[in-house]
């Protein structure tokens, strides 16, 4: 069971997942906008990226203890896994057909992006592998608060503090899914297992974009 | 617009600013 302090920071986090969504308004204009060229998709997508990060840290100043944490490591978190957070914030949306209708629209227009197809068959790939989780809202919240508080991101001075405060998370998250897949005694280890799938997408991010700007 | 920014200066400004629309 949760004790009553595990319970209080969920239900915070779960508040702050919840209202940090991406604006129905940007969803809805995904649609209404008529056929983009690969041009406006680009300032589209680029658009919606960047709304992703500054939705993902409205999220992360939440996250209680961050506020507390050196200015400059909160740089260093933030930056780390801005990447990694969008992409399984992505995998959430797709999972969970947040954009109702609009996701196969969605996967559409990044299929027309012209971002190479050797970057896009792994993203979907990736979201797939999540979705095969069946995971739930409280285990996408904690996991992404887990992807953020990472102690051995780049530049980051004081690793120990990040630690604690991730060790948190990470408690919860384990009681979260022992709960919600009693059937799956591994269910936690894969949760964890597809944030090392996550990684390889920061890695590759910066080429992707290169490519893209190319094409 | 913030998407011509780097990644570093949109986290800065979203830090120190407040995007809760």
């Amino acid at each position: 069971e949760l004790t009553q302090e595990q319970m209080n920071l969920l239900q915070y986090v779960m508040d702050s997942h919840v209202k940090n969504r991406l604006p129905q308004s940007l969803a809805t204009r995904l649609i209404l906008q008529e056929d983009m060229g690969s041009d406006d998709n680009f300032v589209f997508l680029t658009e919606m990226a960047t709304r992703h990060v500054q939705i993902l840290v409205e999220f992360t100043k939440k996250l209680p203890g961050f506020q507390t944490l050196d200015h400059e490591d909160q740089i260093a978190l933030l930056k780390g896994s801005a990447v990694e957070a969008m992409f399984l914030r992505s995998a959430e949306l797709f999972n969970r057909k947040l954009l109702e209708r609009h996701t196969d629209v969605l996967e559409e227009r990044i299929r027309k992006s012209g971002i190479s197809h050797d970057y896009i068959n792994p993203m979907f790939h990736f979201y797939k592998s999540v979705g095969e989780l069946k995971m739930v809202e409280e285990e996408y919240a904690l996991l992404t608060a887990v992807v953020i508080l990472t102690p051995d991101r780049q530049y980051l001075k004081d690793k120990e503090s990040v630690e604690k405060l991730q060790e948190t998370f990470l408690h919860i998250l384990e009681k979260i899914c022992k709960r919600c897949h009693p059937d799956n005694p591994q269910h936690f280890a894969r949760l964890l297992g597809r944030l090392t799938e996550l990684r390889t997408f920061s890695h590759h991010h910066a080429d992707m974009l290169m490519s893209w700007r190319v094409n | 617009p913030a998407s011509n920014l780097g990644l570093e200066d949109i986290i800065r400004k979203a830090l120190m600013g407040n995007f809760d629309d």
